[in-house]
């Protein structure tokens, strides 16, 4: 997805 | 023994329609206060959080909380054997491995059930903060899936730009490019049709513009999106089901080149 950043650096695991 | 009725199946087609797109597969967790499902696309770029509360079924009954892994697709299958105006009513045993979907028609003159196996899938649950937003912008539904699609014509990734004046969606690419602006209406006897920003500071961010169009396959579960920014955290689309519980997408933003 390009430069697309994931959701895991933005969210914790819960 | 878990056991939730809707009095029209129209509403569970609408709410699979909205994350079959992104989910190959997901865990309904069901408990005592409703359904939840909280899932990441196969590039962990974005994630469905879906929420069905348990006053808003017709009946519900959960002695014992239990986690159904189903196939997508199979579900889609069995669910497109029910009419709009069927009750619907989702069943299954304590640590079964399967669940029924038990469909009836208005008169009562037609019963059908569908069984199906669950499976059992390792998926991560993600904790997600709670976050002061800088921008929240409160739309019609079809006037963002039609911006989406119109501008995903000519580009990948659309730009948002929020002010306190409106929100612009921007895209460029081989054609050239698009701009649509959105002014905050203050249409207060249409609220349904008004454009409404509740603005901190001004948010400028880049989306994949697949993604949001995989969003607005919630359009038809309510009349109204809700989007929310803030700089350098996932966008949240948020769609309420009425009297049920809500939709969110969260998309992770382009990084900053």
């Amino acid at each position: 997805v390009g430069n697309q950043t994931t959701l895991m650096k933005f969210f914790t695991k819960a | 023994m878990f056991e939730a009725r809707l009095t029209s199946a129209a509403t569970l087609k609408k709410v699979l329609e909205a994350v079959k797109e992104l989910l190959n597969e997901a865990s309904f967790d069901c408990s005592d206060s409703g359904i939840q499902l909280q899932a990441m696309d196969n590039s962990h770029v974005s994630l469905v959080s879906l929420t069905l509360r348990s006053d808003g079924f017709d009946k519900y009954r959960c002695d014992r909380s239990l986690t159904m892994g189903m196939n997508l697709a199979s579900m889609s299958k069995i669910l497109k054997c029910a009419n709009n105006d069927d009750t619907v009513t989702i069943k299954a045993q304590d640590d079964a491995d399967t669940v029924t979907f038990v469909f009836e028609s208005k008169k009562q003159e037609k019963i059908s059930d569908y069984e199906m196996k669950l499976m059992n899938l390792d998926q991560e649950h993600l904790g997600i903060p709670e976050t002061d937003f800088s921008c929240v912008i409160r739309m019609p539904s079809v006037e963002f899936a039609r911006i989406v699609r119109d501008l995903a014509q000519f580009g990948e990734t659309v730009l948002i730009c929020c002010t306190k004046e409106g929100v612009k969606f921007s895209v460029s690419g081989d054609v050239g490019s698009a701009n649509v602006k959105l002014a905050q209406t203050n249409n207060f006897d249409k609220e349904e049709e008004s454009v409404s920003i509740e603005m901190q500071e001004p948010v400028s961010l880049s989306f994949a513009c697949q993604y949001l169009i995989s969003f607005t396959k919630a359009t038809p579960l309510s009349p109204r999106v809700q989007l929310s920014m803030s700089s350098n955290v996932p966008l949240v689309v948020e769609y309420e089901i009425a009297e049920l519980g809500y939709i969110r997408y969260y998309l992770a933003p382009k990084i900053e080149d």
